[in-house]
Protein backbone atom coordinates (compact mmCIF):
# COMPACT_ATOMS: atom_id res chain seq x y z
CA UNK A 1 0.00 0.00 0.00
CA UNK A 2 1.30 3.47 -1.07
CA UNK A 3 2.73 5.30 2.30
CA UNK A 4 1.31 8.49 3.29
CA UNK A 5 0.41 11.11 0.81
CA UNK A 6 0.43 13.85 1.56
CA UNK A 7 3.18 13.15 3.96
CA UNK A 8 1.96 14.51 7.63
CA UNK A 9 4.62 14.64 9.64
CA UNK A 10 7.37 17.15 9.83
CA UNK B 1 -0.89 12.46 16.27
CA UNK B 2 0.69 10.50 19.22
CA UNK B 3 2.73 11.30 22.05
CA UNK B 4 6.29 10.44 20.48
CA UNK B 5 5.79 12.45 17.70
CA UNK B 6 4.27 15.61 19.82
CA UNK B 7 7.56 15.20 22.03
CA UNK B 8 10.08 14.70 18.75
CA UNK B 9 8.59 17.78 17.59
CA UNK B 10 8.80 19.96 20.51
CA UNK B 11 12.33 18.36 21.03
CA UNK B 12 12.77 20.10 17.46
CA UNK B 13 11.05 23.37 18.52
CA UNK B 14 13.46 23.12 21.45
CA UNK B 15 16.81 22.67 19.55
CA UNK B 16 15.98 25.87 17.92
CA UNK B 17 15.15 27.75 20.72
CA UNK B 18 18.56 26.45 22.44
CA UNK B 19 20.61 28.18 18.98
CA UNK B 20 18.69 30.81 19.31
CA UNK B 21 18.92 31.59 22.75
CA UNK B 22 23.32 30.65 22.75
CA UNK B 23 23.59 32.94 19.76
CA UNK B 24 21.68 35.96 21.31
CA UNK B 25 23.10 35.67 24.84
CA UNK B 26 26.61 34.91 24.13
CA UNK B 27 26.17 37.58 20.91
CA UNK B 28 28.65 35.02 19.07
CA UNK B 29 28.15 32.11 17.01
CA UNK B 30 31.18 30.86 17.94
CA UNK B 31 31.23 26.48 17.30
CA UNK B 32 28.10 26.34 15.21
CA UNK B 33 28.57 25.38 11.93
CA UNK B 34 26.90 27.61 9.19
CA UNK B 35 26.64 24.78 6.67
CA UNK B 36 24.50 22.80 8.69
CA UNK B 37 22.31 25.40 9.25
CA UNK B 38 22.17 26.25 5.51
CA UNK B 39 21.65 22.48 4.65
CA UNK B 40 18.49 22.57 6.95
CA UNK B 41 17.11 25.46 5.34
CA UNK B 42 17.87 23.31 1.99
CA UNK B 43 15.61 20.58 3.81
CA UNK B 44 12.92 22.72 4.56
CA UNK B 45 12.67 24.31 1.71
CA UNK B 46 12.45 21.51 -0.30
CA UNK B 47 10.20 19.06 1.90
CA UNK B 48 7.83 21.71 2.64
CA UNK B 49 6.98 22.76 -1.18
CA UNK B 50 2.98 21.56 -0.58
CA UNK B 51 2.57 24.61 1.86
CA UNK B 52 2.81 25.87 -2.08
CA UNK B 53 0.23 23.83 -3.55
CA UNK B 54 -2.44 24.46 -1.41
CA UNK B 55 -2.26 20.61 0.46
CA UNK B 56 -3.38 21.06 3.95
CA UNK B 57 -2.73 18.89 6.46
CA UNK B 58 -3.76 21.05 10.01
CA UNK B 59 -3.13 23.93 11.43
CA UNK B 60 -0.28 22.40 13.25
CA UNK B 61 1.34 21.06 10.30
CA UNK B 62 1.44 24.88 8.36
CA UNK B 63 2.55 26.62 11.61
CA UNK B 64 5.37 24.44 12.16
CA UNK B 65 6.22 24.11 8.93
CA UNK B 66 6.34 27.79 8.53
CA UNK B 67 8.26 28.33 11.58
CA UNK B 68 10.93 25.95 10.60
CA UNK B 69 11.51 28.15 7.49
CA UNK B 70 11.24 30.64 9.01
CA UNK B 71 13.85 30.12 12.10
CA UNK B 72 16.43 28.85 9.97
CA UNK B 73 16.24 31.60 7.58
CA UNK B 74 16.54 33.74 10.68
CA UNK B 75 19.68 31.64 12.40
CA UNK B 76 21.19 31.92 8.55
CA UNK B 77 20.81 35.76 9.00
CA UNK B 78 22.67 35.41 12.63
CA UNK B 79 25.50 33.99 11.29
CA UNK B 80 26.24 35.65 8.41
CA UNK B 81 25.24 39.41 8.97
CA UNK B 82 24.67 40.08 12.59
CA UNK B 83 27.32 37.77 14.47
CA UNK B 84 29.67 37.41 11.23
CA UNK B 85 32.54 38.39 12.87
CA UNK B 86 32.07 35.34 15.47
CA UNK B 87 31.91 32.91 13.20
CA UNK B 88 35.11 30.68 11.77
CA UNK B 89 35.00 29.41 8.31
CA UNK B 90 38.03 27.83 8.56
CA UNK B 91 36.45 25.45 11.02
CA UNK B 92 33.64 24.54 8.97
CA UNK B 93 35.21 22.86 5.95
CA UNK B 94 33.47 20.24 5.94
CA UNK B 95 32.48 19.83 1.69
CA UNK B 96 28.54 19.67 1.70
CA UNK B 97 28.43 18.63 -1.57
CA UNK B 98 29.30 15.40 -0.37
CA UNK B 99 26.29 15.38 1.65
CA UNK B 100 24.32 17.01 -1.33
CA UNK B 101 25.50 14.99 -4.46
CA UNK B 102 24.47 11.29 -3.07
CA UNK B 103 21.22 13.00 -0.82
CA UNK B 104 19.96 13.73 -4.71
CA UNK B 105 20.90 10.92 -6.17
CA UNK B 106 19.06 8.75 -3.62
CA UNK B 107 16.22 11.17 -3.73
CA UNK B 108 16.15 10.22 -7.62
CA UNK B 109 15.89 6.47 -7.37
CA UNK B 110 13.76 6.02 -3.86
CA UNK B 111 10.45 8.29 -3.68
CA UNK B 112 6.88 7.28 -3.74
CA UNK B 113 5.75 9.42 -7.18
CA UNK B 114 8.63 10.36 -9.82
CA UNK B 115 7.49 14.12 -9.78
CA UNK B 116 9.09 17.37 -8.16
CA UNK B 117 7.73 17.80 -5.26
CA UNK B 118 7.82 13.82 -4.28
CA UNK B 119 11.55 13.96 -5.58
CA UNK B 120 12.12 16.81 -3.48
CA UNK B 121 10.79 15.62 -0.32
CA UNK B 122 12.76 12.12 -0.78
CA UNK B 123 15.91 14.29 -1.44
CA UNK B 124 14.98 16.25 2.25
CA UNK B 125 14.73 13.46 4.03
CA UNK B 126 18.42 11.90 2.97
CA UNK B 127 19.85 15.72 3.33
CA UNK B 128 18.35 15.40 6.99
CA UNK B 129 20.28 12.83 7.66
CA UNK B 130 23.09 13.64 7.29
CA UNK B 131 22.77 17.50 7.41
CA UNK B 132 24.24 17.34 10.95
CA UNK B 133 27.56 15.93 9.59
CA UNK B 134 29.64 19.64 9.16
CA UNK B 135 28.45 20.62 13.33
CA UNK B 136 29.68 17.17 14.41
CA UNK B 137 32.85 17.77 12.06
CA UNK B 138 33.46 21.28 13.91
CA UNK B 139 32.99 19.21 17.49
CA UNK B 140 35.63 16.50 15.80
CA UNK B 141 37.95 19.41 15.05
CA UNK B 142 37.95 21.46 18.17
CA UNK B 143 37.74 18.27 20.24
CA UNK B 144 35.13 20.14 22.95
CA UNK B 145 32.14 22.32 22.69
CA UNK B 146 29.89 24.62 25.03
CA UNK B 147 27.46 22.83 27.06
CA UNK B 148 24.69 25.27 25.50
CA UNK B 149 26.07 23.74 21.83
CA UNK B 150 25.98 20.25 22.77
CA UNK B 151 22.06 20.74 24.36
CA UNK B 152 21.06 21.89 21.15
CA UNK B 153 23.00 18.91 19.54
CA UNK B 154 21.22 16.46 21.89
CA UNK B 155 17.84 17.98 21.58
CA UNK B 156 17.87 17.69 17.51
CA UNK B 157 18.90 13.89 18.14
CA UNK B 158 16.12 13.51 21.06
CA UNK B 159 14.23 14.86 18.03
CA UNK B 160 14.93 11.98 15.36
CA UNK B 161 15.00 9.26 17.77
CA UNK B 162 11.57 9.91 19.10
CA UNK B 163 10.35 9.73 15.43
CA UNK B 164 11.22 6.23 15.82
CA UNK B 165 8.71 4.93 18.54
CA UNK B 166 6.29 7.38 16.54
CA UNK B 167 6.60 4.75 13.14
CA UNK B 168 6.32 1.80 15.34
CA UNK B 169 3.26 3.25 17.12
CA UNK B 170 1.74 4.33 13.54
CA UNK B 171 2.18 1.06 12.21
CA UNK B 172 0.45 -1.02 14.98
CA UNK B 173 -2.17 2.00 15.15
CA UNK B 174 -2.77 2.91 11.37
CA UNK B 175 -0.62 0.08 9.54
CA UNK B 176 0.67 2.87 7.92
CA UNK B 177 4.59 3.00 6.74
CA UNK B 178 6.83 5.10 5.52
CA UNK B 179 9.58 3.07 4.09
CA UNK B 180 12.24 6.33 3.19
CA UNK B 181 11.41 8.24 5.98
CA UNK B 182 11.83 5.51 8.08
CA UNK B 183 15.40 4.23 7.05
CA UNK B 184 16.68 7.71 6.86
CA UNK B 185 15.14 8.46 10.47
CA UNK B 186 17.28 5.14 11.65
CA UNK B 187 20.35 6.30 9.89
CA UNK B 188 20.23 9.59 11.48
CA UNK B 189 19.51 8.86 14.84
CA UNK B 190 22.53 6.57 14.22
CA UNK B 191 25.14 9.10 13.59
CA UNK B 192 24.26 10.77 17.12
CA UNK B 193 25.35 7.54 19.26
CA UNK B 194 28.88 8.69 19.68
CA UNK B 195 27.72 12.60 20.83
CA UNK B 196 25.29 10.75 22.92
CA UNK B 197 27.86 8.67 24.47
CA UNK B 198 29.44 11.87 25.27
CA UNK B 199 26.58 13.88 26.30
CA UNK B 200 25.30 11.75 28.83
CA UNK B 201 28.25 10.30 30.38
CA UNK B 202 30.05 13.95 30.48
CA UNK B 203 27.95 17.10 29.78
CA UNK B 204 24.98 15.71 32.02
CA UNK B 205 27.33 14.97 34.66
CA UNK B 206 28.41 18.19 35.03
CA UNK B 207 31.88 17.97 33.06
CA UNK B 208 32.93 19.38 29.86
CA UNK B 209 32.06 18.02 26.37
CA UNK B 210 35.40 16.97 25.70
CA UNK B 211 36.40 14.11 22.96
CA UNK B 212 38.73 10.89 24.33
CA UNK B 213 42.19 11.99 22.74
Amino acid sequence: EKPVTPHDEL
Amino acid sequence: MNIFRLFGDLAHLASIFILLHKVQTSRSCRGISFKTQALYVAVFMTRYLDLFLGTWVSFYNTLMKLFFIGSSCYILYLIRFQFRTTYDPNLDTFRVEYLLVPSFILGLIFNYEFTLTEVMWSFSIFLEAVAIFPQLFILQRTGEAEAITTHYIAALGIYRGLYIPNWIYRYYSEGSVDPIAVVAGIVQTGLYADFFYVYFTKVLQGQRFELPA
